[in-house]
């Protein structure tokens, strides 16, 4: 299993190079093992650079960069090993318009071979749904769903 | 194994049965705050055998049965179904004669609780093994949950070697 | 100490008491002392009922509903003891649109007191704004500031 | 006393100097993921006082220099100036006389630090006192960094109290 934690790693590696830049329009960023010799206790480290920034703390970066980064490492790890479906709540929350419309771009792309629920507030990722479920509570407590078919 | 669909009674703020369906590509679930969104995600982790009740923002699993409002009684029982399609062919040898898979997980007050596939009463273990066997698994990197995006970059390096491991 | 701890307890408490309802537009809310013998230690605990639904853990509230009640409850602190001036940054971002609006509104009601600096992705928080200060990076990685101007 | 103006120079992604007016009673701060809009919440905390790089999500204290980026170089200092309006007379003895009051804080590469009130050279202990004389001290609940509202509902109940003591 440490052959196939450093073959699972370098190819998520690999995809997180190619996925982060597309969605950050730019830039670069890569995954680091804290402990090469050891991999059964190594820690995963990321290494980020947006577009025409110096490359600097994580922690630095922006709520959204943040959160744009984590989605490009979920993606990379999704591509290499998909699951059936891909369960998203509000990951769109803190990114601006032009982060959604990447962020959106990709997920059309991969629902190509996994079924996206995505749950969100904003309109843009709606318009990307194939179907729309809005869930409501005329009565105060008790959820009810409302479907909205939007394309076929 | 594709979703087909999901049955929700008596489970959190779903007291009527809901019944949504997941044939499509990318399905969004909208609403306004607090009107069962998130709840919808907590069902679909509880049917795959959740085990804590924290990571579905309880204190109990009996948090998890619709436990009333200002005007309706609670209930005695949470009720929640996953159906699969099984047409794409990856299947277990047992249920390759069926055209879909549906795994039930069901809540007593009492405490009670079962686990049926196919409507037949099974073990949480049949279940479990079922979700191993077609990578359905609840994966970390296959579920979001709101606000968790971004405990990913704060978490300590050991902490995120397990999203490796999960694809591994 | 332990008088004025007290004091400002109930003060903050009742504010607590008028305040959620108007964010929630009804329900109820309340703070409750863990342990009322040792005023040094004790800790806070805050009870939520949002209109029409039953009293449950506050665990299982939505990020939506747990937002709107810290909001609350900053906005009551602030009451009783107001700052100069407030910084929000992005605390509106997993509000709906019916949410924001309440919240708006208090955030200009409040504004006769104290000054607000409100950082925000959503339009109608921006309207809400007497001046809009936008931050840009034309160039990458620096900082750049275009003031617009709306009320006078 | 009232906030007049903020000055930021060499601050995190400020490298050139901005300055902006807070004149009116709400001012709203927009702009894409990543342009600056958070590191202003964090220059007004540094020059208030703030003595944790943590808390401005650096590692140590000289990240909040400006770092340079692809095509300019670093720079050498950080200059933050948060001028005050005394038009309300909530102002202690010493600066009755003076319109307005400016705090200053700067940060030299090499761990050099300056404090200045009105550009005189003064102590870390001068600015705290002035800021809680006038009342102006960072309380926890009037500034909300971002992410940071839900902590008050994950919080433990221990940990919760210090929002009543900051008002008390
Ligand atoms: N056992 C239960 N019985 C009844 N209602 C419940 C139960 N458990 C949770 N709820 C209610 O469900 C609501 C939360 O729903 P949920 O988290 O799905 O909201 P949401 O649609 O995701 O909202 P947001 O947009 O704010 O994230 C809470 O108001 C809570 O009181
Ligand atoms: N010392 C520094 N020198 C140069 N750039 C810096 C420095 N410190 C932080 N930055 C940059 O500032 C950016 C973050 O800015 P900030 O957090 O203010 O963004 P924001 O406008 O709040 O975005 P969001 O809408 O995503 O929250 C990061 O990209 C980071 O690289
Ligand atoms: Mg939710
Ligand atoms: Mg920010």
């Amino acid at each position: 299993t440490r052959k196939r934690f450093l073959e699972t790693f370098q190819l998520v590696n690999e995809k997180f190079q190619q996925i982060f830049p597309r969605l950050f329009c730019g830039g670069h960023a890569e995954l680091r093992l804290t402990d090469e010799e050891d991999l059964l206790t190594t820690g995963l480290e990321i290494v980020v650079q947006p577009p025409g920034k110096k490359l600097q703390n994580v922690s630095l970066l922006s709520g959204g960069e943040k959160a744009l980064t984590a989605v490009a490492l979920i993606f990379s790890i999704f591509l290499i090993k998909p699951s059936p479906f891909c369960l998203l709540d509000e990951v769109d929350a803190p990114l601006d318009d032009a982060n959604i419309g990447r962020f959106n771009e990709m997920v059309r792309e991969m629902s190509a071979n996994s079924q996206f629920i995505i749950i969100t507030h904003n309109r843009s990722t709606m318009a990307v749904a194939d179907t729309l479920y809005g869930v409501t509570m005329e009565e105060p407590g008790v959820s009810k769903l409302v479907s909205v078919r939007l394309n076929c | 194994m594709k979703i087909k669909r999901l049955e929700i009674l008596g489970f959190k703020s779903f007291q009527d049965k809901v019944s949504l369906e997941f044939n499509q590509a990318i399905t969004s679930i909208v609403g306004p705050n607090g009107c069962g969104k998130s709840n919808v995600v907590d069902a679909i982790r509880w049917v795959m055998g959740e085990q804590s009740a924290k990571n579905l923002r309880g204190k109990a699993m009996e948090d998890i049965i619709f436990n009333g409002t200002e005007y309706r009684k609670p209930l005695g029982m949470a009720e929640v179904s996953l159906v699969f399609s099984t047409e794409d062919g990856r299947v277990p040898a047992k249920y390759l004669n069926f055209t879909e898979i549906q795994v039930t997980r069901r809540l007593y007050r009492d405490g009670e609780s079962d686990y049926l596939i196919n409507k037949i009463p099974c073990r949480l273990l049949d279940v479990a093994e079922l979700f191993m066997d077609t990578g359905i698994g609840a994966r970390a990197y296959s579920i979001i949950e709101q606000g968790k995006i971004g405990m990913i970059l704060h978490a300590k390096p050991e902490e995120r070697r397990f999203l490796i491991e999960e694809a591994a």
